[in-house]
């Protein structure tokens, strides 16, 4: 019954990583036990989670270039919240896309290196790079849900109907139980034109309506503030209109499960 | 003489293709020739200038990977600008990475596409996706300069030392001549915190300070809305702090080309 989530969108900024640490964080506030797995390169959900990246520890990098080395249990650290855990990133992940072109089954690479693991938690939610590459593709073969956030500017909106086509490829040729979950606005400023026909765009174009959820996360500086914190929001900031969308898109997420 | 200028960031959604744009427009609006090349196969530089992208145009895709039946000349189309030209993108770029993984030479595909076309202009501007992958290296083996967009927010500020990192590794290794022409703040906002800290570290910081221009791009929802228009924010609305930063930027660096 473990909920295997991806958050996942090729255009960059749209704020998966705000969102993975985020609603991580909401989930365990709501009794859950969450696993964070960072699957960019660029760790930010790490350091977002107040984790240092090092060299000495095991991360997701070892895990899926050398799976026969190294554990999951291994990788796993826990953070200073009780509920959450988290699978590091590192830089080297960025090498795995060309290190694994010739090796078969590459794209099932984290979903058989988190496979031990993934019971023992209620919510896996999982950070993508901003690309349509073999990391994401990785996580893909995993997941069992898509959760898009989507920036409501105009290159976002752009965006979903290569990643919607993209989540349907993969569906028929690698992992038949992957849907898309829903899609979060984000970035939402209520007084700008843009921000609301952006808004209205995905509340009415018939392939996002149904997907897209009632709370924008709003733009909100305390969000950007909490990851230098090393914190997600929920924790660095109880009455914000941060912690206030995240949890109400954990509520809203909680809601759309019940209806399947 | 031509300036041969890549925009660049791994992190995602810090306003590279943005700059590329406005940037590009506010060259042209001070009367130089110029040419925007488009590296990212999200094509958003494309349709920020308002060129609708289709699979029976030539692009930078084909140049790349059948260089032998293509020529710039054929992919260059021109803008609803007098001085801007488009190198136009296309979906197809994205898989360049796995299919030239066997080419010998692969990191000079572009430079070698451009050769015969770069000196028709005086400043050729290149945008990249959100990773240091082979097209971003592509770009790096033709460019001398590369402008970086830096979100004044914590993983935008902490992406830039592997960014300098992969660009000195270049330098040495694929192209001598490459060369950080500078660092703009982008999304800068003045009432939050976080900006203003994130602004400070970058003018203190002494890997960067020589580097950060003096004016940054505020927080401005009529570059978003520009896009949306397919037209840079300098022929969108004269009179916006968009319009007025990115002029701003320009005047800049002319003034730090004249230094070198
Ligand atoms: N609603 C919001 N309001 C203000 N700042 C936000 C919001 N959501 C995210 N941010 C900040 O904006 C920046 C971009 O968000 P984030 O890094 O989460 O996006 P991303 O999609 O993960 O980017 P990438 O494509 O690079 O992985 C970060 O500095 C983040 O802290
Ligand atoms: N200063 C600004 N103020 C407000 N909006 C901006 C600003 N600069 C860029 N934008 C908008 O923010 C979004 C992100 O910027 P942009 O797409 O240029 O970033 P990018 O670095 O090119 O992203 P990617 O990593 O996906 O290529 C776009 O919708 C853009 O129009
Ligand atoms: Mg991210
Ligand atoms: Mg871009």
């Amino acid at each position: 019954n473990t909920r295997l989530m991806a958050v996942a969108n090729e255009k960059g900024g749209v704020g998966k990583t705000a969102m993975v640490v985020n609603l991580g964080a909401a989930m365990a506030i709501t009794g859950k036990k969450v696993l964070i797995v960072d699957m960019d390169p660029q760790h930010n959900a790490t350091s977002g989670l107040g984790v240092k990246v090092s060299d000495d520890m095991v991360n997701v990098y070892n895990l899926i270039s050398e799976p026969a080395d190294h554990s999951s249990l291994d990788a796993i650290v826990e953070t200073s919240w009780e509920n959450i855990h988290l699978l590091p990133s590192h830089p080297d992940l960025s090498g795995a896309e060309v290190e694994l072109v010739e090796e078969d089954g590459r794209e099932n690479r984290l979903k058989e290196a988190v496979a031990d693991v993934i019971n023992n938690y209620d919510f896996v939610i999982i950070d993508t790079p901003p690309s349509l590459s073999l990391l994401t593709i990785n996580v893909f073969a995993l997941a069992r849900e898509v959760l898009v956030p989507c920036q409501t500017h105009p290159y976002a909106y752009g965006a979903l109907e290569a990643l919607f086509d993209t989540i349907e490829a993969v569906k028929e040729d690698i992992n038949p139980d992957i849907a898309v979950a829903g899609i979060v606005p984000t970035f939402f400023d209520g007084r700008t034109r843009v921000g609301r026909d952006i808004l209205d765009r995905l509340q009415s174009d018939k392939r996002y309506r149904d997907y897209t959820f009632a709370t924008p996360i709003r733009v909100n500086t305390d969000i950007a503030a909490s990851s230098d914190a090393g914190k997600p929001v929920v924790f660095y900031k109880k009455s914000c209109n941060g912690t206030h969308d995240y949890m109400a898109v954990a509520a809203e997420l909680a809601r759309r499960d019940g209806k399947k």
